[in-house]
């Protein structure tokens, strides 16, 4: 199989060649999209070499039909539903997030524990309590969910998603996740941003 | 000079080894770190040895000390304040964070242009109007801003930013933004986490 660490820099690849297609470049080559990301071309050009032949030598990346590439290797040709548990202040945040639409992702329902938030609407979905999650995720048969809990809450609030058929956590929480192996978990964790940072900073 | 890449993969290894000090683990292999974190051994080698000789051939790593020189390689063995700009439901999200202490971080102003709260107080912290900004950034010689301002806001936020001294933004906003050379720039995307997991679910 390719190597998780390559699966991870393609949705880099995808949303610099969107942004490339957005100022209306239509070719681009891996020298090209390598020193837009700080990565080097013969890494883009190995990496992509994992899915076939893209591009040929001399004449480059034709940006759109690589962006439905990636798109269809990424699964997010499709519009992919989405649970989001925890509706306090980050949640909301979450709710009303303009950067999913047209990237593969729609926030599909809302989950809270706390009464007063339950039957509140945001973007006309309605919060609904976490005991009524396990059945509401089922039914919709939805696989990706973000969990926007405190971190005492993450853990109990990950084993529901799995056991409602969750396949895919994006967990904002600062607290690592135990799940089973073929689940999978991502962190959103600013620190680790902010440590890529500091590096170049004056000591 | 190290490659950004290798650059961004130093704080991954340095909260995966806190993470295994924290469950009382004080000797670790590139072998055992990189099965932990779905990257080639040979990567993680290849990695530190752009840093000098850390650990010694079959006897591993001792993680207190790699932690130690990690931390110092980063420049987050002191505790950085940050400035944070808009005070909206994301921004109150971020200024309770926790997951920013003893990792070398700490929000030490915050910003925002709603009259509404101006003067409001989070976590002891004085919410000050965006004209200050510059003055204040300047006075307590921060370097490092968070953006959490509405994405039609980010880049004349990010021009003040710079212009009051500031050389790492950490960007929440939707938007990519254009800053001279020498500015760090990373940015949180919810959505590069979510595709890096659907390649791995059913089509
Ligand atoms: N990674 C990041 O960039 C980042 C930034 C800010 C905050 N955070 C984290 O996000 C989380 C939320 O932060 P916040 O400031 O919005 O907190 P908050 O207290 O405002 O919101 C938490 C919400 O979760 C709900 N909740 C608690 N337990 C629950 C459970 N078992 N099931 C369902 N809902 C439950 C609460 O009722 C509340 O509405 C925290 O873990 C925080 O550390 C992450
Ligand atoms: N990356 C992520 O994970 C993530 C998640 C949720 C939201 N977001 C983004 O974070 C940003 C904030 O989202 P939110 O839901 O908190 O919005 P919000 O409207 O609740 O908050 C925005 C705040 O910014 C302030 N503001 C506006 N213009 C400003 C300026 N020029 N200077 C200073 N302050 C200014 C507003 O007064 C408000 O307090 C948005 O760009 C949103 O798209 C990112």
């Amino acid at each position: 199989p390719v190597p998780d660490i390559v699966i991870g820099r393609l949705p880099i690849y995808l949303r610099a060649l969107k942004r490339l297609l957005s100022e209306g470049i239509e070719v681009t080559s891996s020298r090209e999209l390598g020193r837009w990301l700080g990565i080097s071309s013969a890494q883009i050009r190995k990496d992509l070499s994992h899915f076939g032949e893209f591009g040929k030598q001399g004449t480059g990346y034709h940006i759109g039909k690589l962006c439905g590439e990636l798109e269809q290797i990424l699964n997010v040709n499709r519009e992919w539903p989405v649970a989001l548990v925890g509706v306090g202040d980050l949640g909301r945040a979450l709710a009303h997030y303009g950067g999913f639409s047209h990237r593969g992702f729609r926030i599909a329902q809302l989950f809270d524990n706390d009464p007063a938030k339950i039957g509140q609407k945001i973007n006309e979905l309605e919060i609904m309590p976490v005991n009524k999650m396990g059945n509401s995720i089922e039914e919709a048969r939805i696989r990706v969910a973000m969990i926007a809990t405190p971190a005492d809450a993450a853990q109990e609030v990950a084993d529901a998603l799995v056991k409602a058929g969750i396949r895919a956590i994006l967990n904002y929480a600062p607290i690592a996740l135990i799940v089973p192996g073929d689940i999978r978990v991502q962190y959103i964790d600013p620190v680790i941003h902010l440590q890529r940072m500091t590096y170049y900073l004056e000591k």
